[in-house]
């Protein structure tokens, strides 16, 4: 009987109307854009879930820190960039009617091994986070490092991309190259 | 037509007790 029916996705309450056979059932329901998005600040505090539409005002209103700069084209200066230990610098840039979330994230990644990892994620959905290209380029004394790609949604999270190395990655010797009284100045284009 | 110097923005650094936890 299971197998004629056709079952409701599990965020029907939330507004999706998708109903498929109950084997099915699995794959668009971790693809749905009902589906409630976890808070993507960096973190381990925030245990916040809502709605898409919800996750920029959450961030504005209960991460105060995070500011929001408008323009495809801007400079994410990170400051103190020699503090020790797991830092995050996190900021929110504004354009083509979207907000991105710009982290950059230091952390250990081997023993005594520290690293940066910088990275885009879109407020959206997976499907719309394919229609943008980000690059992010660090200059200093005769020495350029780019990486350019697609914005990450906040639905997948940056977790794996960490992971991966699926970022712009480099270590501490290298940010030096790069660093002026102790800022870390990131060119952050993004293009659609 | 003209350049236009993009806006910057300072961004201070967060320090989260993730170093902590780990040990824990």
């Amino acid at each position: 009987v299971a197998k004629s029916v056709l079952f409701p996705c599990k965020y029907a309450s939330s507004g999706c109307e998708l109903t498929v056979p109950h084997a099915e059932k699995a794959a668009p329901e971790k693809l749905c854009k009902f589906r409630p998005y976890s808070c993507p600040c960096p973190g381990p505090f925030c245990r916040w879930q809502g709605p898409l539409d919800a996750v920029t005002p959450h961030l504005t209103h209960q991460h105060k820190f995070i500011r929001t700069l408008q323009g495809d084209d801007i400079f994410f200066i990170a400051t103190d960039i020699h503090l020790p230990g797991a830092v995050n610098w996190v900021m929110m840039q504004s354009c083509f009617g979207f907000h991105f979330l710009l982290i950059l994230k230091k952390q250990v990644k081997y023993i005594g091994h520290q690293q940066f990892f910088a990275i885009v994620q879109l407020i959206g959905t997976r499907k719309q986070a394919e229609s943008f290209s980000y690059q992010l380029q660090l200059t200093g004394c005769k020495r350029r490092l780019i990486w350019e790609a697609t914005p990450r949604s906040v639905q997948e999270g940056i977790a794996t991309a960490i992971m991966n190395s699926d970022c712009l990655v480099f270590d501490t010797s290298m940010a030096q190259f790069f660093t002026e009284g102790g800022n870390l100045v990131i060119r952050v284009t993004i293009s659609k | 037509r003209t350049y236009r110097m993009p806006k910057e923005i300072r961004v201070e650094p967060q320090k989260f007790a993730e170093e902590l936890i780990h040990r824990l």
